[in-house]
Parts: C-alpha cells; sequence; structure tokens
C-alpha cells in the first residue's frame, strides 16, 4: 500500500548537532531549502529540532543561540504509522513536520504537510 | 460541496506593508504563530510575500531589509479553485502557501500545505 509514513516521507534529511550556531541552521535551510532541521547528537540520535519560525522568532526576540531557540521535545513519527496517524499528530500540535525514528532513535527520514499535500495532486 | 480553497483557507489573514521592517515581520509571525505573511499595499492589495525561510535566509545571508527578501512574484490561489488545483500549484513551485485574491487583488484569505494535510484527519 502507499499510505505509510515511510512511502511519502524524505529520506535525505539535513540535521546539525546541537552546538551548531543559529547563522549555520539558518544556512543549512537555506542551502536544502527546507524549512524544519532535526538537532541530533554525535550518534546520529535525535535531541531536537528547529525550523525557520524559531529562527523567526530568534530575530524577533534578538535571541543569538541555537540552545535557546530549539525544540527539545519532538513530535515523532514512525516508518509504519499510517500518512493519517502522522497528519492527526501534525494537525493537534500545529506543527509542520515529524522527524521519522527507529527504536534507537536513529533518524531514519522526515515527514511534512508538503509530502501529504502533495498526495492529493494528480502526479 | 467542501473542496473549494474558500473551504478550507484561513479566513484571519496577517499582513504588513512594503516598509516593515524585518523585526517586525518576524514578531507578527511569533506573535500569530504563522510562516507565511503577505505584504500589501495601503490599499490592502497584494504585492508579494515573506516566509519564515526568507528570514532564515536573511540571517544565514545578513541580509538586513524586508525588501532584499520578500518575494514579489506571487503564485495566489482563488476561492473557486479547487483543493486539487492549489496542491498541484503549491507542489510546482515548492511552495507551503497560496494567497488568496480577488480580481482587484484584494487578499481573501490564505491556503497552507497544513490546512490541505489536515482534511486526510478524522475531526
Ligand atoms: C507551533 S509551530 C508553528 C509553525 C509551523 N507550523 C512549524 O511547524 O514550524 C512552530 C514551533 O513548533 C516546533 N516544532 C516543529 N516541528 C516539531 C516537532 N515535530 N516536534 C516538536 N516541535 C516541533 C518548532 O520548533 C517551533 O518552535
Ligand atoms: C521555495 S520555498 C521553500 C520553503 C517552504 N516550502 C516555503 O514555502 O516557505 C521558499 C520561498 O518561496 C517563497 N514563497 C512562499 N510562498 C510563495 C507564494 N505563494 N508565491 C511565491 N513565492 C512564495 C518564499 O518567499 C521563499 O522565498
Amino acid at each position: 500500500s502507499d499510505n505509510l509514513v515511510q512511502d511519502v516521507m524524505a529520506y535525505s534529511v539535513p540535521s546539525i548537532e546541537e552546538n551548531a550556531t543559529l547563522e549555520e541552521a539558518a544556512k543549512l535551510m537555506m542551502d536544502c531549502r527546507v524549512t524544519h532541521i532535526p538537532v541530533v547528537s554525535n550518534e546520529n540520535t535525535l535531541i531536537g529540532i528547529v525550523t525557520a519560525w524559531d529562527i523567526s522568532k530568534a530575530v524577533a526576540l534578538k535571541i543569538e543561540s541555537l540552545d535557546q531557540i530549539m525544540t527539545r521535545k519532538v513530535v515523532v513519527s514512525r516508518l509504519d504509522e499510517t500518512i493519517e496517524q502522522a497528519a492527526e499528530k501534525m494537525k493537534k500540535h500545529n506543527i509542520s513536520s515529524l522527524p521519522v525514528i527507529d527504536n534507537k532513535q536513529k533518524i531514519k527520514g522526515l515527514i511534512t504537510t508538503d509530502h501529504i499535500s502533495t498526495l492529493i495532486t494528480k502526479y
């Protein structure tokens, strides 16, 4: 079937480590044309998320460190969740993407409302 | 039916004028919890759009004025377009929202991939 998260998510996911700067996070978003970047440990396990909205908030509040704006309590999805379950989580928390992790907290992918919206197009 | 843009879009749309600062745009995004803000003339007609991704790009490139990062060639939708047409436009241009305008370029609403993704949830 093609209604599982693993069928729709992005497999290649730019990420950064906790000690990165706000500017490095912003550069990565610009270069990869994404708006959501998981923050990972040096063993590639998920420890947080930073989004373009967070960077915008940092500009508004004159915050200068990634540590102060990243979100640490991440809402995640799994490879075998359904698209509907992923969409429900994003609606409930008013977020636009979910990192997809395995049992060892390793990043397998990222699913966004852009991916889900694309499902209703013909091509 | 409930598959037209007007059935799904947000009717209340925060917007800013062209002479606003980057910081004012960022503050509005934070306060209204949005990521896309139409830029309007003093007669409320659409002249551009600025997003959290643009603000992030401004941080990456050390750009300081709204004028330099806003997008002026805006991809728009209409009240009577179908959701599928809106989703196709967003997919084609890799964008996450479309201002909805009338024949006089006035903003009627904003439709996003978050709204469309919500359509597949049960509630
Ligand atoms: C409430 S949302 C509103 C804007 C937009 N929908 C978005 O997702 O960025 C913005 C906040 O949600 C957080 N966020 C985004 N995705 C998340 C996720 N999967 N888990 C937890 N927080 C998340 C961001 O770090 C940011 O602080
Ligand atoms: C290519 S998208 C990638 C990130 C994300 N999908 C988004 O929409 O922000 C980012 C760029 O698209 C532009 N953009 C967003 N919505 C637009 C729209 N309706 N029409 C034209 N440009 C738009 C923004 O100004 C920004 O420069």
